[in-house]
């Protein structure tokens, strides 16, 4: 029975370059997953990360803050953007109850990336700073390990690095949603893939027919901070085709010293 | 007194917005920045249970009762920073990021972080040329007491005042930065440490972004009302 809450999805990781993988990501979900070999374009990748971390991993690429190794890396701009447009592929178990609902949720990647579960594919739209949370209820295999490939495309202007350098290299990295920095600055070199890739934590989270989301908390406080009010608001789904009655509960615990609760 | 319940009725496939009833606290233990006082954490946790199926899901987050106000002093022009009514002293310090190559961890975050803590400094300002940093950044900022100013993905050099000029109307897809950035605050609002959000780093951004930010991330009118007991 899948327990309710999140569960990362940060190991058993595999990565490819794109170019060397001739199998589409319904393929790779179903028929025939990636593996492992001497002759296999797969590689074992560090999720979190990105794909210079994977490629480094691996030691595929020298470490580029070492000397000047980062001159030997090939930049995006030389090698074109599929180059670095990697698969990321992992599989995991979750065997849900009756009534109970399985989300998928990437925290943030970067830039842009299309998610192959079980042969099902779902496309992520753009930007480095945004979360995305897929319902895969209906797609999820209940007795065996679940499939899951994601491609993942660099930003759209990546821009190239002039000659002399400078403060985010031509600039062209600011049309997009992203971080700046990785076209080079006075304090670091130009960063080769421009941190494309699954850059934060990826999770499944199992829930009942109501999940919570985004809460937020406001305090206020009167007479000197003597009164004080918690303000609560967060969004509520009901992900059933019933109407839900619930209650909800907030419990505010103080952690005292050596471990006392306060509730 | 920390306790509370409330019956709400959802209908099929829908979402609602609940808004509980004010949870009253006498004198909680306030949380404090870094050499003020003590950095005081309730957990807040949301259950919400189905009937007839039981507990369907729930949300923890470690929570500082403090009130941050900043505003530009007439006199010389700098922002003004009160913690708790208390105005303080920013010892600051810059932060990119942890890793060019984005790997980062909870434990590199906590060395980090703490580092500034130990280096008696009380506030760290993330760069527009860097991250929105995560939840685990903050954390570490909550636990040890750095205020944190946040800038959004907008620079200087990038943005219109470089050489040479260039997007000079920030980003190409407006929608898509407003998209990010409030989906950024609804990660990292509850935070105690956040106590600046900034457009970006020596430039304001587009005047149509500026406005939309400053419109989502003005302080509700709800929590300006004076509440009688």
């Amino acid at each position: 029975m899948a327990q309710i809450g999140k569960t990362l999805l940060d190991s058993g990781w595999l990565a490819a370059r794109s170019t060397e993988v001739n199998d589409d990501g319904e393929k790779l979900t179903t028929t025939n997953p990636p593996s492992l070999g001497p002759k296999s374009p797969w590689m074992e990748a560090a999720v979190p990360g990105t794909v210079l971390g994977t490629l480094l991993k691996n030691k595929s690429i020298p470490d580029p803050f070492y000397g000047l190794e980062n001159e030997t890396i090939t930049d995006i701009a030389d090698s074109g953007r599929d180059y670095y447009t990697f698969w990321f592929s992992t599989q995991f178990h979750c065997k849900r109850l009756l009534n109970q609902y399985v989300h998928l949720n990437f925290r943030a990647i970067n830039y842009s990336a299309e998610v192959y579960l079980n042969g099902h594919e779902i496309v992520l739209p753009k930007g480095m700073f945004r979360r995305h949370t897929l319902d895969v209820t209906d797609i999820l295999r209940p007795d065996s390990d679940n499939l899951l490939a994601v491609i993942v495309h660099p930003p759209d202007h990546p821009g190239t690095i002039p000659p002399q350098g400078g403060q985010g290299g031509d600039h062209e990295i600011g049309k997009d949603v992203a971080a700046q920095y990785v076209e080079g600055w006075d304090w670091i070199c130009p960063i080769r893939d421009r941190n494309t890739g699954i850059w934060d934590e990826v999770s499944i989270s199992v829930t009942g027919p109501v999940r919570i989301i985004d809460p937020h908390l406001v305090s206020t406080f009167y007479d000197d901070y003597e009164r004080a009010y918690l303000h609560v608001t967060a969004e509520l789904e009901n992900k059933s085709t019933w109407n839900a009655e619930c209650s909800v509960n907030i419990q505010v615990t103080a952690e005292l010293e050596n471990g006392v609760c306060l509730v | 007194e920390h306790l509370h319940t409330e019956n709400v009725l959802i209908p099929a496939r829908g979402n609602i917005h609940h808004t509980f009833k004010p949870l009253y606290l006498y004198k909680p233990e306030l949380w404090w920045p870094n050499g003020m006082g003590k950095q005081n954490l309730y957990d807040v946790l949301i259950t919400v249970a189905v009937k007839e199926f039981g507990e369907s899901d729930s949300w923890m987050q470690p929570f500082g009762f403090r009130k941050i106000e900043s505003d530009i002093d007439s006199v010389t022009g700098g922002r003004l920073f009160k913690i708790n009514g208390e105005p303080i002293f920013i010892r600051g310090g810059n932060w990119i990021l942890s890793d060019g190559l984005l790997r980062l961890s909870k434990e590199r975050y906590r060395t980090d972080i703490k580092f500034h803590a130990d280096m008696n400094m009380n506030m760290i300002r993330c760069w527009g040329g860097g991250l929105a940093e995560r939840p685990e950044f903050y954390h570490f900022c909550d636990v040890y007491g750095l205020l944190v100013w946040q800038e959004f993905w907008i620079t200087g050099d990038v943005d219109g005042r470089g050489d040479p000029v260039s997007n000079p109307n920030g980003p190409l897809d407006h929608d898509l930065f407003l998209l990010c950035a409030r989906d950024t605050i609804k990660l990292l609002r509850n935070h105690p440490s956040l106590a600046l959000w900034v457009g970006g780093n020596e430039q304001v951004p587009p005047e149509d972004i500026n406005e939309a930010l400053k419109q989502d991330l003005r302080l509700h009118p709800y929590f300006t009302t004076q509440l009688l007991p």
